[in-house]
């Protein structure tokens, strides 16, 4: 489904330049789950983004079904994310003035075939936290209104971007299930960053990040 | 060092309060190093925000060397927080248009003895990035900030709200040294939330919260 190559960016120039991805290359394939791991600051953020069609290469191309996301305008880019990919940003992204059912609601109320977004709270558990503002949530309910909002609009492709990193394990778990199950059930492509062993277990395969790069793929033989 | 009694915490009225905190008890002992445990939701930072000072209890009290802290003004409350706490926020809590030096340098620059501003930052494995802003971090990168700002104030209390969330195994326990052996070089008081079992392990105490009480405490056998 997508064929990454040779992704580059760089932010900044000259000495100060930093180089986030020295050319990426790889292909995920329809209904596949990966799972990214890699040290802080290894480019993964960086990565998910590009792919995700939130951010730009400095060179360096991503396919998507044939079509070359760098040929898009900004206008073409936003079709693909809202027509394709649901994203759970690693800091949540939230809308400070919508309740906890707004921000997944508008993401749902423009999707071709959602879940009800009360549905997909309670899914991760935050069936009674519905009316609460983001203020009004602890970090890991933050957390998890952000994963709903992305399960709901049951995308062709997930991008999630740390979806674990607030919660405690069982609840880390619950919420890998919900993702696993919604997924399963619309054969979507996944691709998880994680720093959580147990999101690992469940990839078909794991892909390492060293310094902008990809250090190595490794296929998950647990499964 | 810390005596807490009776610590309730309700958001809202009625039929939508929500019950934070239920009547918690603790002693915590100078030098002392605790970890707090427990599910999404279970009242850990709203504990800590009202031990640091961030936020005022709905009943119960907080002695802090014998200081009731509900007996503070607003301003009084803004000392205590200046001279004796240092604080790593769960959501960072960074100055979006200040580089990560000056957001280091806002709490040194009030400090008795404080650390170099670089200094933090290297321990934290950030020397190269002192002239990025937030935006211009990753995600790991902006929580490290968040720790070299608390460490670099050596501060008499340490309290530490997941500061290993967003940061993979390795520059996890980097950081994690960094934050014990500030501490031990001021025989600091720490209270650190985190779901990280590896600094379980460090701890004197583990204080496991569920549904805004203290469910159990135990001494760390492995010590
Ligand atoms: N301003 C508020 N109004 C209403 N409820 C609130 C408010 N702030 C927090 N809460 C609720 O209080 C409870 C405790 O929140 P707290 O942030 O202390 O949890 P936590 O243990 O830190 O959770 P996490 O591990 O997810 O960070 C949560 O259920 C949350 O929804
Ligand atoms: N706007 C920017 N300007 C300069 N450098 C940047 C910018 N955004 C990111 N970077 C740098 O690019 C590198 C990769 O960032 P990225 O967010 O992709 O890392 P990551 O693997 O997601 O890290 P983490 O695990 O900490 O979230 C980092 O070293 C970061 O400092
Ligand atoms: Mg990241
Ligand atoms: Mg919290």
């Amino acid at each position: 489904l997508f064929a990454i190559r040779g992704l580059t960016k760089v932010y900044g120039e000259g000495a100060a330049a930093v180089h986030a991805l020295r050319g990426v290359d790889l292909e995920i394939a329809r209904a596949e789950m990966i799972v990214l791991l890699g040290p802080s600051g290894s480019g993964k953020s960086t990565f998910l983004n590009i792919v995700g069609g939130l951010d730009r290469p400095s060179a360096g191309e991503v396919f998507f079904a044939g079509r070359e996301l760098g040929t898009m305008s900004g206008g073409e880019l936003t079709r693909y994310r809202r027509d394709h990919i649901g994203f759970v940003f690693q800091f949540y992204n939230l809308i400070p003035s919508l309740t906890a059912r707004e921000n997944v609601e508008v993401v749902t109320d423009i999707a071709q075939s959602p879940m009800k977004a009360d549905d997909a709270l309670a899914l991760v558990g935050l069936g009674d936290r519905r009316g609460h503002f983001p203020a009004q949530l602890s970090g890991g309910e933050q957390q998890r209104v952000a994963i709903a909002r992305a399960i709901a609009k049951r995308p062709e492709v997930l991008l999630c971007d740390e979806p674990t990193g607030a919660l405690d394990s069982k609840t880390g778990i619950a919420v890998l299930e919900a993702i696993a199950n919604v997924s399963a059930e619309l054969a979507a492509t996944v691709a998880i960053i994680t720093h959580n062993a147990a999101i690992g277990a469940m990839a078909d395969r794991i892909v390492r990040f060293a310094d902008g790069r990809i250090a190595e793929i490794e296929a998950n033989r647990s499964r």
